[in-house]
């Protein structure tokens, strides 16, 4: 959604480049396996779809000619550092095994549940979020709330079925969209734009 | 806690 709203609107306005950065560091420390392991080929073509997109999208927002015009430089200010290094020192400590790919694998869980943050911070400095980049964290946010009824699925149909560190960060990461999604499902109803109180 | 190690989640 996002790279199609980028690539048809050349215009990238109220889109976060930290938020899409983060998600570039989480698919690539995540998706690691793709040189040693094969789940399915839907698995296999899904984790290279999220590192393409992503990685698209990044070089859209830094080098293309006339989208780069259009980023909010500096309204995008997240210090994603006060991300990045309480998610690594939690992977390194909190774990299933220290091996360098399980505690990327597990910074990857920990960061892909607050990556949204530096989007939802620049959302509601915009005063008027484009329906697109709405849409697109919505849809982001909703894939995500879907996997906690896919877990609980799991749990109740698989025996032996259960991952704490993804159930916990997961839950925390659809948390933080309820705010988001408040604002969304009331500014649809309205028939408004979408603006988020600051 | 142990848990299962196939990671076939996206």
């Amino acid at each position: 959604v996002l790279l199609l709203k980028i690539h048809a609107t050349k215009n990238c306005s109220g889109v976060s480049l930290k938020t899409q950065e983060l998600y570039a560091i989480v698919f690539v420390t995540r998706y690691l396996d793709l040189l040693f392991s094969f789940i399915s080929l839907y698995n296999t073509i899904m984790k290279l779809i999220f590192i393409g997109s992503s990685a698209c999208i990044i070089w859209y927002i830094r080098f293309h000619r006339v989208v780069s015009q259009t980023y909010d430089r500096e309204q995008d200010t997240f210090r994603v550092i006060f991300l990045i290094l309480p998610c690594l020192l939690l992977g390194i400590f909190i774990n299933h095994e220290f091996t360098i790919t399980e505690i990327l694998w597990t910074f990857s869980i920990y960061l892909e549940a607050v990556a949204i943050l530096p989007q939802l911070v620049l959302l509601q400095r915009t005063k008027n979020v484009d329906t697109l980049t709405g849409n697109y964290v919505f849809l982001l946010g909703g894939y995500r709330a879907l996997y906690l009824l896919n877990w609980i699925y799991r749990f109740l149909t698989e025996p032996g079925y259960r991952q704490w560190i993804v159930w916990i960060s997961g839950t925390i990461q659809t948390a933080i969209y309820c705010d988001f999604f408040y604002y969304y499902f009331q500014s649809w109803r309205r028939n408004e734009k979408l603006s988020l109180p600051s | 806690f142990r848990e299962e190690k196939e990671k076939d989640e996206l």
